[in-house]
């Protein structure tokens, strides 16, 4: 089972002013990273509980908490895969979803099982690349779309051209 | 060609096609057009001087002098043009990138800027800022808010309560930004949001500044005991920052529901597919 209250206790931690600004010793600076890191471990769990339920589907549901950085073994690894967005705005949205992907072509489907438009774009100073597309998720809702790997298409994936006349 | 510019249907941001410094950013729906230049500098971090034995620390944040120094003078750059997305990649240094985004239908120019390591190898504690420069005459005013919901008007060397005697003419103007900071003029206004709290200000008319960074290299004597420099090499920092040109008068809507937008981010969850029912039914 899901539990949000060791987040929750680790905010109140946190509410401390060297937790807001950064005035504390490294160590101390670390603990407070691990603390909310621990507390977010089980809000994972609620968060699946939920999604099962509201979806239907007992998934193992994965999160990837390095997005920022282009890391998220499922999407790096998986030909096929489902995405849930969950919208915790009172009103709809429209957003750019990017994950990092192999270098294939995809074909992206949104809920009612229409092809999305979506691109695969090459990152700056590394070779990974990221599939982009736009999704719209209802107000205090979520949406599922599924991402299909297309055998042997290889995307042209857009390759950054180098601006300058130095080499990059 | 030489021309260095991307956009969307709403948004074009030209770039300088020598220096790759963003130059200009336009608002196609409203016919605004700004001369924008945003660079990365950083702040020496005081040691103490004639003037006081203070430290840039933890607590304290004093550079050793008014002026930054600019990262880079110039960027090398890319260019990424697809269907949904057109992108410049600017490296500065080593230390130092940014990749400038404008997603199809969106009505802000998005910074994503990757700063550190640090290098401190020269002994110099370093304070690293993201400036935008215009030409808005703003009169020594600008704009903060108050964790996210109250907007601060700020004047530089000014403080409404009290006859300031401004003796730290950088710090000493610097403010809390937990969501957002713009400038203006009668007409236009250029309002960066930010994804985490910084410090910022604008130190000169038609200039903002956030401080997206820090490395220093002694205890600024408040307690902490130590200085604000992280173990190893030291992090390496990402974020973002979303830039929006507006009607001075109609600016408020726009930035509000972005600001929403970023601070209730959607939570992406990823699962294999083809899961067993939840219930018989």
């Amino acid at each position: 089972s899901g539990d949000s209250a060791p987040l929750n206790e680790a905010m109140a931690v946190l509410q401390h002013h060297d937790a807001v600004s950064g005035t504390s010793r490294q160590h101390v600076a670390d603990d407070y990273a691990r603390q909310l890191a621990a507390g977010w471990g089980p809000c994972e769990v609620l968060l699946s509980n939920a999604l099962a339920r509201l979806s239907g589907f007992k998934e193992n549901f994965t999160y990837c908490r390095n997005l920022n950085i282009s890391v998220c073994p499922l999407s790096q690894t998986a030909k096929n895969f489902q995405v849930i967005i969950y919208n915790p705005l009172g009103r709809n949205i429209d957003w750019m979803v990017r994950l990092p992907v192999l270098e294939h072509g995809f074909v992206v489907r949104d809920p009612n099982d229409t092809v999305v438009p979506s691109d695969v774009v090459t990152l700056p100073s590394s070779d990974g690349q990221e599939l982009l597309f736009p999704a719209s998720v209802p107000a205090l809702g979520f949406s599922t779309y599924s991402v299909s790997q297309v055998p042997g298409r290889r995307p042209y994936a857009h390759r950054p051209q180098p601006r300058s006349p130095w080499t990059w | 060609s030489g021309d260095l510019t991307i956009q969307n249907e709403h948004i074009r941001a030209r770039f300088d096609p020598v220096t790759g410094l963003l130059v200009e950013v336009e608002n196609l729906d409203q016919n605004l057009l700004l001369p924008v230049r945003q660079a990365f500098y950083w702040y020496n971090a005081s040691v103490g001087n004639n003037l006081s034995t203070q430290v840039s620390g933890a607590y304290i944040f004093r550079p050793s002098r008014q002026e930054p120094w600019m990262v880079s003078h110039w960027a090398q750059t890319r260019l990424v043009k697809t269907r949904l997305v057109q992108e410049v990649h600017q490296n500065f240094s080593a230390w130092c990138s940014q990749v400038v985004r404008l997603y199809r239908g969106q009505w802000h120019l998005e910074l994503e800027w990757t700063v550190g390591p640090i290098p401190v190898g020269d002994g110099w504690g370093k304070e690293i800022i993201s400036r935008f420069d215009t030409a808005l005459e703003t009169k020594g005013l600008f704009y903060t808010d108050s964790n996210g919901r109250e907007i601060l008007e700020r004047r530089r060397d000014y403080r409404p309560t009290w006859k300031l005697n401004q003796t730290e003419a950088v710090a000493g103007n610097y403010y809390p930004v937990n969501s957002r900071i713009y400038i203006r003029d009668g007409t236009m206004q250029l309002t960066v949001l930010t994804d985490r709290s910084q410090g910022g200000s604008s130190l000169k008319d038609g200039s903002m500044e956030l401080m997206v960074h820090r490395k220093l290299l002694k205890d600024d004597s408040r307690g902490v005991g130590e200085a604000l420099l992280e173990d190893g090499p030291g992090r390496w920092v990402r974020g973002r920052h979303l830039v929006l040109l507006d009607k001075a008068r109609t600016a408020a809507s726009g930035h509000r529901l972005q600001a929403e937008k970023e601070v209730l981010a959607p939570q992406v969850v990823l699962a294999p597919g083809g899961g067993a029912p939840y219930g018989l039914k």
